[in-house]
């Protein structure tokens, strides 16, 4: 009896599982598992909202905006990723049980000032540094 | 998240919370902005909002802070001096030493320092009084100086260290500005005494003249006109916050 030819096996590859279409800059911000691809949020804080505009005399809120959105494929030409990120997502891609993604975090900050009446009413004029993100990438 | 009103997406609870939830979460905010809790102005809002002279000069500054926030924007000139808190003190005290026609007669005021943050290092320091045109046709040029009032004394004058010297002219008119960032250093060692300053004015061949002649503002002027002070600090250790 001939043998059966010995099928052969499919060699081991790294290629990625699932198609790696990439959304490009013109799609649209969905990544290909529907989510959206990491980026910078509206987050409005309100001085009005948390009742202080009777000592707060400026501002009467700030945008501190926030970040969120999937890090599924920091190659995506419109997010940027530390390179670390790139190799992250890359293994959590061959052992997602052992390797969580990269996340979506501010890559760059700017400050604020508040300007407010103390108890003795002075009047203080206080920068805060770290309270505004200005750029979302994945980490 | 999301635009100015995010609303709770449809069939999700939509949370409301509690007053004292609210506390802890301005509790939090608070926290997180590095303020001691949540101040009550003594003055009711509406008496303290009036245009007092040192709101309004402090929010030209929260203009130009603002201005300078993004870090890598804002022309170097416009930069506070790095500063991270700035201060007015207008809680003062005023005496006038022109009675009795002795010579020399001199403005003194006291600020309460008590206010001032612990861990904060002062990087300028400036006494803002306004002068009008002054009442009378004194001579031309005029001399204010500025001391700080090292240790009183009963039977003499008191010790004084020299702060700024200024001349302007007779007809002159707008803020004066005296650096009395010299002072700041014995107001770290001494946090719980408050701030004593001498104000004087002399004509040009060495005649003490009564601030108050020369056209110097002090308490009885308008709220918009009043002297302040202003200090500029620096923190010197970032506020980390403790971990919770």
């Amino acid at each position: 009896a001939v043998r059966p030819l010995k099928r052969r096996q499919p060699k081991r590859t790294n290629e990625l599982p699932h198609p790696n279409r990439l959304p490009g800059i013109f799609d649209d911000i969905h990544g290909a598992s529907g989510r959206q691809v990491c980026r910078r949020h509206e987050l409005y804080v309100s001085f009005q909202d948390l009742g202080w505009l009777d000592w707060v005399i400026a501002p009467q809120g700030y945008s501190a905006y926030y970040c969120e959105g999937e890090c599924s494929f920091p190659l995506d030409s419109c997010m940027n990723a530390t390179n670390h990120a790139i190799l992250q997502s890359l293994v959590h891609l061959m052992k997602p049980d052992l390797v969580p993604k990269a996340c979506c975090a501010p890559t760059k900050l700017s400050a604020t000032s508040v300007l407010y009446y103390d108890s003795s009413n002075n009047v203080i004029l206080r920068k805060h540094r770290n309270m505004v993100v200005k750029a979302c990438g994945c980490h | 998240g999301g635009g100015p009103d995010p609303r709770p997406p449809p069939g999700c609870p939509s949370l409301r919370l509690g007053a004292r939830e609210r506390r802890d979460m301005q509790r939090e905010i608070l926290a997180v902005f590095g303020l001691p809790g949540r101040p009550r102005p003594r003055a009711p809002p509406a008496a303290a909002r009036l245009p007092a002279s040192a709101p309004l000069f402090m929010l030209d500054l929260y203009h130009a802070m603002a201005g300078d926030d993004d870090e890598d924007g804002g022309s170097p000139e416009r930069r506070l001096g790095r500063a991270d808190l700035v201060m007015s003190f207008v809680n003062m005290v005023e005496r006038d030493h022109t009675l009795g026609h002795q010579e020399p007669c001199w403005k003194e005021f006291r600020f309460d320092l008590t206010q001032i943050p612990a861990g904060e290092r002062v990087t300028a320091a400036e006494f803002r009084i306004y002068k009008a045109p002054s009442t009378r046709p004194l001579n031309r040029t005029l001399r204010v100086s500025m001391f700080e009032v090292v240790q009183e004394r009963s039977n003499r004058e008191s010790d004084l260290f020299f702060l700024d010297l200024q001349t302007l002219r007779a007809g002159d008119e707008g803020w004066l500005v005296l650096d009395v960032t010299a002072a700041s250093d014995r107001w770290l060692l001494s946090r719980n005494k408050d701030l004593g300053l001498h104000l004087y004015v002399e004509t040009e061949d060495g005649h003490s003249v009564d601030p108050d002649l020369a056209g110097l503002l002090g308490q009885r002027a308008p709220r918009s006109r009043q002297p302040f002070l202003v200090t500029f600090f620096r923190a010197s250790a970032s506020p980390v916050r403790a971990p919770r």
